[in-house]
């Protein structure tokens, strides 16, 4: 018997790849979102699947001090920044509630899978951020440091550096060389993520990952498939390979 | 197969095994 607390995030990122009945096969008997209000469950275990965010932080050791439940198991869809690590740690340590928190992980699970060939970042109104011209620097900037930290959770999990190609002078070149600074930043240190895929008998041969942009790329816009899928898409809506008619 | 391999680390993390 195991608790599941999600955040909209995240929920996004279980939906497409587990359903209710398979997740109970895992154990979760329970899954809640982490802003709900929620009743205490004593000995349970509790699974925390959330963003890195500073409100889920604040959310999460408060908890912990109640204690809604028996033992923590903290996972991040990315990387816990170093100073909100330091804040739950104290926040714990304050209300004598540390020994519940069981592990931290930081997970590299920032991206939802639709299909086997497809991903989505999840970042909403994300070319509207990037391009409104009264869009201030810090806004176009949490929005390229999220499309880095969701790209370079896909290369984790997919165990590969690429060689990265994009367009001059645009978003995506912000993209690129942001998440080229991430790789580099991450590769000197010695155990790295990408070291145990490449010993186990990972391909020699580098991906490439183009970046396009799309005010470059116009004739992806006009673009249309006439396939069955795209057409569901522009009619009703497509979210998280759901169709709300 | 990337969404296999999310599936994977989602299932791990349900199992309370390391990731």
């Amino acid at each position: 018997f195991k608790v599941l607390v999600l955040d909209p995030f995240t929920r996004d990122i279980i939906a497409p790849l587990l359903k209710v009945n398979e997740l109970r096969k895992y154990g979760i008997t329970l899954h809640l979102m982490l802003g709900a209000d929620r009743q205490p469950i004593s000995d349970v275990p509790a699974i925390y699947f959330v963003a890195q965010t500073e409100q889920n932080v604040k959310r999460i050791a408060l908890d912990v001090s109640v204690p809604l439940y028996d033992t923590f198991h903290l996972n991040f869809s990315s990387p816990l920044p170093r100073p909100s690590l330091e804040e739950l740690a104290s926040e714990c340590v304050k209300t004598d509630s540390i020994s519940r928190v069981n592990k931290v992980y930081d997970q590299y699970l920032g991206f939802v899978s639709l299909e086997k060939g497809l991903f989505s970042l999840a970042q909403p109104r994300s070319y509207v951020k990037l391009n409104d011209p009264a869009a201030k620097d810090t806004d176009v900037e949490q929005a390229v440091a999220g499309m880095v930290e969701g790209i370079f959770s896909v290369l984790v999990s997919l165990g590969v550096v690429p060689i990265i190609r994009c367009p001059k002078g645009g978003a995506a070149e912000m993209v690129a060389s942001e998440l080229e600074k991430r790789l580099r930043d991450h590769l000197v240190t010695r155990n790295n993520l990408f070291t145990e895929a490449s010993q186990a008998g990972g391909s020699f041969q580098r991906p490439l990952l183009c970046l396009f942009d799309r005010n470059f790329e116009l004739a992806v816009a006009v673009q249309h498939g006439w396939t069955y899928q795209p057409l569901v898409h522009e009619m009703i809506g497509l979210n998280l390979n759901r169709v709300t008619v | 197969d990337l969404r296999q391999k999310q599936i994977d680390a989602v299932v791990k993390m349900l199992n309370l095994n390391s990731p």
